[in-house]
């Protein structure tokens, strides 16, 4: 297993492939560690989410750094599974993100709120859910779970998830595995749709 | 034209707009 | 080696990566084949690029299906290159196509030209054209060289790209390599930065 430091800042969706991997909390003070010449050096490309191992090998990007925290579960015993991880992983990053955040970022007060473009985001959530509804049976993906988190935290009230229960099912049973709550603790589920935070 | 399929391409053009919102919202976080 | 049909259509950046890999023809008539219901049951997500390996395994996502049809010197020999590979595939993603094409599709006339947006692109292009001529002496990524094509092709006239001749010369050696010969042919480089194209 890979040990080294993970820099992050706190509630950081995207580190959280990495630590529920790693299980260890990280060591680092955002807006100020990532600025100095050192960090500069060592992560070139100054991006957060960023790890560096006890050997000295440096990584930045939330889906390299989870790989190399992984083990070869993770990875997919086969070509095929292995695959399969990639395209999740991608597929969480172009098509869940944007419209994950258009939605759950003016709720948290740190983006205007569009009312379009948020209906807009609905609508590609609902048919994500629905893709997800159709193929969660098929096999767990760390990534997707981690992506729709704030979805089920800020946006997804019952009204709105009804009609996806397996991806429900699924979702509710990644984050109650232990190396989920070791994380992210207990999470408290979107009740009522939050509504967008001036 | 070839090309025009390009238009199809699912591609993040708010990048930047998002990056700073994820920016503020864990500045917010730390600043408690 | 892998062998299958990979749906994509003619000029589509995201499908170099495996063409390369693969270099064989695409069969697919895009905007038919990828409406059809049998299409649709294959690949849920409904979206091309896809590739449909001819054991009947199915897989969407550019990067999955590169992934998929690679072989140990392009996943990475050690977990360290693998992860690499993953960084630079995801950082091509989230980091380059965004502002590439910002700059490239108005002249391509496939999307409006915006002033200000192409000026806040080109100085993300200069920092990631910047980044990578101190990193590409450590290693070629194929996924980054398909990433920057398009805008070497319209965009990356001499005044603007000979501030870093290390990614020149880098981007020269990939697109000179047969395998990327067998697919993209001779790559005409931009001279003069194209204009947006009414």
């Amino acid at each position: 297993m890979v040990a080294g430091t993970l820099y992050t800042y706190p509630e950081n969706w995207r580190s959280f492939k990495a630590l529920i991997t790693l299980s260890t909390a990280p060591h680092f003070q955002f807006g100020q560690t990532n600025c100095t010449p050192e960090f500069l050096h060592k992560f070139p490309a100054s991006k957060v989410l960023a790890f560096e191992g006890d050997d000295g090998f440096y990584v930045f990007q939330s889906s390299a750094i989870a790989y190399y925290v992984s083990n070869e579960e993770l990875w997919g015993r086969t070509s095929e599974a292995a695959a399969q991880v990639v395209q999740w992983v991608s597929f969480a990053d172009s098509d869940i993100v944007p419209p994950a955040s258009t939605c759950v970022f003016p709720t948290l007060g740190i983006m205007h709120h569009d009312e379009q473009a948020t209906e807009n985001a609905k609508e590609e959530v609902r048919q994500i859910l629905h893709l997800l509804d159709a193929h969660s049976k098929m096999g767990t993906f760390l990534v997707v779970a981690c992506t729709l988190l704030w979805l089920y935290k800020q946006v997804l009230e019952s009204s709105f998830c009804q009609a996806f229960p397996n991806t429900n099912c699924w979702f509710l049973t990644c984050i109650n595995q232990p190396q989920f709550w070791a994380v992210l603790g207990k999470v408290k589920l979107c009740e009522k749709m939050a509504q967008f935070d001036a | 034209m070839a090309t025009n399929f390009l238009v199809h391409e699912k591609i993040c053009f708010d990048k930047l707009k998002y990056e700073d919102a994820e920016r503020r919202f864990y500045e917010q976080m730390k600043g408690g």
